[in-house]
């Protein structure tokens, strides 16, 4: 099931971190295979900003939202960063705490993260700077309103 | 020659956050 949302106010630890930011999940992997919604498998570094658009077109649960990034400060916990983000069309802030290789899908640029290089030395995966400004793939719950 | 068994395969949702708020605005 997807991961639980995340919520405005004190930082959180990304969901996709589990409940500490100290792990990088396995399908960052180069090679790792990755199976859109109409059932194509695609590698992770093959992905492209339409597989996402249009897997979540297919989706009957799930919608993309575009998180604009704001805000890049250092984090709490070692290696990591605390990311302020604007989501959605109404821009509501979140911030979340990820490592700093933690990799994001920026529209139209692919695969980003706070340390590019340490990205690819631990994952394999080609990736770009994540910058303030960027704009990010993330989801919401179609019966979000 | 000894096929690959079992290469996981990740839904295409794991990759990219959920980052809207779940609280009624």
């Amino acid at each position: 099931s997807p991961a639980p949302a995340l919520a405005p106010g004190p930082v959180q630890a990304s969901p996709s971190l589990s409940s500490s930011p100290t792990t990088l999940p396995p399908f960052f992997m180069r090679g790792s295979i990755i199976q859109l919604a109409d059932g194509e498998l695609k590698r992770v570094e093959d992905l492209k900003t339409e597989d996402f658009i249009q897997s979540a077109e297919i989706s009957s649960e799930l919608k993309i939202d575009s998180s604009t990034v704001e805000r890049i400060d250092t984090g709490q916990t070692p290696n990591a960063v605390i990311i302020q983000f604007g989501v959605g069309e109404h821009k509501a802030q979140v911030c979340v705490e990820v490592l700093l290789e933690y990799p994001f899908f920026v529209f139209g640029q692919g695969w980003s993260s706070c340390c590019p290089d340490r990205t690819t030395q631990l994952l394999e995966l080609s990736c770009a700077k994540l910058c303030v400004g960027d704009v990010c793939v993330s989801l919401t719950l179609r019966s979000l309103r | 020659n000894v096929e690959p068994r079992s290469v996981p395969v990740f839904p295409w949702h794991s990759l990219v956050p959920f980052l809207a708020p779940t609280q009624s605005d």
